[in-house]
């Protein structure tokens, strides 16, 4: 475990917090994709399927099952919790799960790290994660008042992605065969989708503007 | 031979 790798996945954890904390304190989900958070909730499903089976460390396992835990919490309130559930606006999430399932499922068939379901699901789950948040940037763009914490959760997520680059780099010259372009492929495309999103985050932040994400 | 530690990470 390196600095980068660390802080990536406490900033990973942050996001969730700001995330449950919007949610449980302001009971509000207003500007928060449910497509983004279902599509999260299938990620975590299909990569942690060896969570019982594999043992890495104690600190592997626990974060798993808050990764899973909050995830599917998460989609729950949204869905069903009665106060919550008012401040999401279905209308204006209309992105299709399965424009980006598909692709995916279909990628992890043809390019995984072996042929075996744990690894075609754990290959799935990289390529989705990629682009999960698409829905949630669509979003973004369509919210004209773009509240504080929504940005943080978003910026958040990118940041985690961005220092786990930097953990790929380190570990690439570390450790002797650590080499693992699924991963590093899928992680750049996420990143770069981020890219947009952190240009105009900067630029509120810089001139103590609202955030507002151009049409 | 040690047997490499698969998806370590998160």
């Amino acid at each position: 475990m390196n600095i980068f790798r660390l802080a990536g996945d406490m900033t990973h954890l942050a996001s969730v917090l700001v995330l449950l904390l919007k949610i449980h304190t302001i009971k509000s989900c207003a500007g928060i994709s449910l497509k983004t958070q279902e599509l999260y909730a299938l990620v975590f499903a299909t990569r942690y399927l060896d969570i019982f089976t594999d043992f890495i460390s104690l600190y592997n396992t626990t974060m798993k099952l808050i990764f899973l835990g909050s995830s599917f919490s998460i989609v729950w309130y949204i869905r069903n919790h009665k106060i919550v559930s008012r401040s999401y606006d279905k209308s204006q999430d209309t992105f299709r799960h399965y424009f980006l399932i598909i692709p995916c499922l279909l990628l992890a068939l043809l390019v995984n790290e072996k042929f075996t379901f744990k690894e075609v699901m754990w290959a799935f789950s990289i390529y989705l994660e990629a682009v999960a948040i698409l829905p949630q940037l669509v979003l973004l763009q369509r919210t004209r008042n773009i509240d504080n914490l929504t940005g943080q959760y978003v910026f958040l997520l990118g940041a985690y992605r961005a220092l786990y680059i930097l953990n790929w780099i380190y570990r690439y010259f570390t450790e002797t065969h650590y080499v693992h372009w699924i991963t590093w492929v899928s992680g750049l495309v996420q990143t770069l989708l981020y890219a947009d999103f952190f240009y105009y985050y900067f630029e509120s932040w810089k001139n103590n503007k609202k955030l507002q994400l151009p049409a | 031979l040690l047997e490499e530690k698969h998806h370590d990470e998160l």
